[in-house]
């Protein structure tokens, strides 16, 4: 469970 | 960036277009659920809203202002300029009953209670029901023209291809975001009628309840 912090897809 | 992710994003594009397109060519929005038009532009809008606070790529700029571009002409041509043909009466989805309960979850799950996540959340989760006004007006109507059935078919296999894209990341990036996937799954299953129809028919115009 990585929290991905920046949303990078649309 | 995969394959999946790349024609995803391809096939929502092309759908984006083919509604527009539509829509001026004919000079008419008949069988649109405009309601759903206007949940797209919300959608678009709460998830695009990182395009002041954070640059990806020039990809991802391009298509997050190319999007909202279109959902808002989408809207415009709907209530403003072809308004006389706009179908009010089988647009009759009452989007309180989809917006609430979104706004709700997303202040109760996500994944960083801030402002811009949450309402990245909301985003998620109201684009996997933001269908439902346009499936039910075609409902009620009975039919649908075939244009507007492949602006379906590519709204659909856009999430479809998504699902692919996050399997494909989870494998070789180790990452996945559960929100984004379980919401997809749901935005995903509520086209599996459609797709079934869509496939089946040979493309003669659709009279079908779903």
């Amino acid at each position: 469970w990585q929290r991905r912090a920046l949303h990078d897809e649309l | 960036m995969n394959i999946f992710r790349l024609i995803g994003d391809l096939s929502h594009l092309a759908a984006i277009i083919i509604l527009l397109l539509k829509i001026w060519k004919s000079r008419s929005c008949a069988g649109i659920s405009g309601k759903s038009q206007i949940l797209f532009a919300i959608v678009f809008t709460t998830r695009y809203l990182d395009l002041l606070t954070s640059f990806i790529s020039l990809y991802n700029t391009c298509m997050k202002v190319i999007y909202i571009g279109c959902a808002y002409a989408t809207v415009y041509l709907i209530y403003m300029k072809f308004r006389a043909t706009y179908d009010g009466n089988h647009d009759s989805f009452r989007v309180e009953f989809l917006v609430v309960p979104v706004g709700g979850l997303a202040v109760l799950i996500n994944h960083d209670f801030s402002f811009l996540e949450i309402l990245w959340t909301f985003s998620i989760y109201l684009e996997s029901v933001a269908i439902l006004p346009q499936l039910f007006m075609i409902s009620k109507t009975g039919e649908a023209e075939t244009i507007t059935t492949h602006y379906l078919f590519c709204l659909g296999l856009y999430r479809a291809l998504y699902l692919f894209n996050w399997i494909w990341r989870f494998y070789f990036e180790g990452f996945f975001d559960m929100i984004a996937i379980v919401a997809g799954v749901v935005q995903t299953v509520l086209y599996c009628d459609f797709f079934y129809l869509y496939v089946t028919k040979d493309g003669k115009g659709y009279r079908f309840s779903i």
